[in-house]
């Protein structure tokens, strides 16, 4: 499903380099249920965002069903992308100025998903992570933290991904939000959905099968879940 | 010092009144050490944006150090504000392609903090949130979210205010950098700063000395804390 082989993701700023992700190798089979926990700063997101072809590596390969990525366009990636992928990003990027219900439907109107009514996709993807119908319309600056943190959600399952790769999805949540957004997860693993989660809460990441530890851009750990 | 007065925050979406919180009377006295918990969307947030004069009530009265701020002019709010409040946000608002140090300095350069050396001060106050100087120069969007978060906590202590309202100061952070955040709201508190923290996780709240309970726009509780 997911691979990455020896890959270093290094950033320039001020003509300093960083690297942030260091010969990282790592394969997530289809179906798998992964935590990716680890310090702040460990370069959990920055490895998130090369999984889900968001970065490219500066050095080494990233493998999407079988298939290398290194020389697919822009145009290919955006394609794959939208079409195998629901990515629910740290700072969940929703678009300002947008209902929540618009923000849910956007990536079904891009390529295969041009489906019958996005908006009935949408309100069910709203129901399905615990929020309110009566703030389908309301605009992200309209919303609380974690009502934000949901739509979010929503956004990344409302197409029917293979893969759900989500960064802290319950960072902003109470504890009764937490448990609905962990079973909405199962759920979908349950259906064979590839989820790929990072957090920081040692209770959250034991919902998953895997739990891959990162330190300073290292793999320090990778060891299966033995009591769930 | 801080307090609400029968304030009830209404807000129009479409027409469609929402009340996000009803009626709530809260004092909180000069070196108190508050946490507000409660369910997403209860209205933590509103509360803690009335408190820190970054919003009006719609009904009600918001008292700063034993006056009351209705007829304030919107510039005499904000030098209020600036002058003895320091706000860390749920959602950071740092400015974009600004550096760290800079986003930290940003007080400062307001009313009477005209002090020697901003940049001495920023530096300091980087290094209090356990930031790596290397860190400095970098873009909002160059660090990690937990990275972000701590710019944020040290941008609004950098002025040495009196209060300090911090939205989920740990939600982004490992549990090593929560314990830093925490020790360095304990040492403020120790030095009479007043704190008030919104948090979901029980753990963090029981490090405050009061909690305070919200639920659907209304304190439901307000307890001290017994063993911290
Ligand atoms: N500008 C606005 N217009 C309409 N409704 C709003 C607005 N801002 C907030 N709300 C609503 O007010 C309620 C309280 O929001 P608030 O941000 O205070 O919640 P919260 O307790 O901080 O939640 P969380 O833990 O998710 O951050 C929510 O239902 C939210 O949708
Ligand atoms: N565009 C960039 N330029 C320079 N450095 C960057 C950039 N993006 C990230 N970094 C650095 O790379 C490192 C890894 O960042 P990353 O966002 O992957 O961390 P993280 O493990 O997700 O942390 P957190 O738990 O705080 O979210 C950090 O030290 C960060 O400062
Ligand atoms: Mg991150
Ligand atoms: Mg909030």
């Amino acid at each position: 499903m997911l691979e990455l082989r020896r890959v270093t993701k290094r950033y320039q700023t001020g003509g300093v380099p960083f690297v942030a992700v260091r010969g990282v190798s790592l394969r997530i089979d289809a179906g798998e249920y992964v935590a990716i926990m680890g310090p702040s700063g460990s370069g959990k997101s920055t490895l998130l965002h090369l999984l889900g072809l968001l970065d490219v590596p500066t050095e080494g390969e990233v493998w999407l069903a079988g298939q290398p990525t290194r020389h697919l366009s822009d145009k290919e990636f955006a394609r794959l992308r939208n079409e195998k992928i629901g990515f629910v990003f740290q700072n969940f990027q929703l678009l300002p100025r947008t209902a929540a219900i618009e923000n849910i439907a956007l990536p079904l109107l891009y390529g295969r998903h041009r489906k019958a009514r996005p908006e009935v996709l949408a309100a069910r993807a709203l129901q399905r992570v615990g929020l309110d119908l009566s703030k389908a319309w309301n605009w992200p600056n309209q919303l609380s933290g974690g009502q934000q943190q949901r739509v979010a959600i929503a956004r990344a399952i409302v197409t029917d991904p293979e893969v759900v790769l989500a960064d802290e999805p319950t960072g902003n949540l109470d504890s009764r939000s937490t448990e609905e957004i962990l079973g909405l997860f199962q759920s979908l693993n349950d259906q064979g959905v590839t989820v790929v989660m990072v957090t920081h809460e040692p209770y959250v990441a034991q919902h998953a099968k895997r739990i891959v530890q990162i330190r300073d851009g290292r793999v320090e750990r990778d060891e299966p879940v033995h009591e769930r």
